[in-house]
């Protein structure tokens, strides 16, 4: 795991709540609101699962803490999205809280429902996107929710040791995570692997 | 992307000059924009090199098969190892 330049981390005491919206006037209309909703809150919950740090959706969008839109092109903050492809969404360093998704591209919530060839799993590049917005950068471990691609149609959802001791390292753990059950569950994999 | 494959330091190859932009754009080459040009000099190298090593790659310095592929995969706008977007926002 790496962090961004000087360690910047959500500076409030330990546990807190960072409150979560939705730009009303930058959405995609390809995904209903609810279902990006749900994605969404299971990322954060990911998250939340082994820092101290919960997460709730606010309905005041200038007031959260953490602002998600999906954008076209050049939105104004220095790093235009270049279409389907390529770049797929950036996530800025605490306490900025902006979390930005390339709204051109096929973003799928089911790969069931969603057959296309380029489609992009949300949630995988939600916790990716969330993992900065706490303040990690990428990571070199292929297997990491920080490592800083993702294939179409891939799904990465499983936050790995490699990310939970990296967020653990700025927040601390969530006293209800254990890291030998984590352990245990990935030794399981790869030995199924 | 198939004519870049395992081209090396001391090639000049049309498009390079993209490649170029695509390190600089992630961090891993800071040169002028007026000196991007098409040839693999020794700054795209060391870029490479530093490319292979940040994503766990084999470390070759050369634009192979592998590294080629690995830059067509989509991935995050976040620079991989350059400061952060926008340091200095603090929220009031």
């Amino acid at each position: 795991y790496k962090y961004f330049k000087g360690k910047p981390r959500w500076s409030r005491a330990m546990p807190t709540t960072l409150t979560y919206a939705f730009s009303p006037n930058n959405i995609i209309s390809s995904v209903n609101l609810s279902d990006i909703k749900v994605i969404f809150r299971r990322a954060f919950s990911r998250w939340s699962s082994v820092i101290p740090v919960n997460f709730t959706e606010a309905e005041d969008y200038g007031f959260s803490d953490i602002k998600i839109g999906f954008y076209n092109g050049d939105h104004d903050d220095g790093e235009p999205f270049d279409g389907v492809l390529g770049v797929l969404a950036h996530g800025f360093s605490p306490e900025s809280g902006r979390l930005h998704l390339d709204a051109a591209e096929t973003w799928a919530v089911d790969f069931e429902r969603e057959k296309s060839a380029v489609a992009i799993d949300l949630e995988s590049v939600a916790i990716h996107e969330i993992g900065h917005v706490l303040g990690l950068a990428h990571s070199s471990v292929k297997e990491s929710v920080m490592y800083p691609s993702l294939k179409p149609r891939e799904k990465k959802t499983d936050l790995k040791v490699d990310d939970i001791e990296g967020i653990q390292q700025l927040y601390g753990s969530n006293p209800n995570f254990n890291i030998e059950a984590l352990a245990q569950s990935d030794t399981s994999s790869n030995r199924g692997v | 992307f198939g004519k870049f494959i395992d081209t090396s330091k001391g090639s000049h190859v049309s498009g390079i000059s993209d490649l170029k932009n695509y390190m600089q754009r992630f961090g891993y080459l800071q040169v002028s924009e007026t000196s991007i040009n098409d040839e693999f000099n020794e700054e795209f190298e060391v870029a490479i090199t530093r490319y292979q090593r940040k994503l766990g790659l084999t470390v070759t310095g050369k634009l192979d098969t592998e590294t080629i592929s690995q830059m067509t995969v989509p991935r995050c706008g976040v620079r991989d190892t350059a400061p952060p977007l926008n340091t200095h926002a603090i929220q009031h």
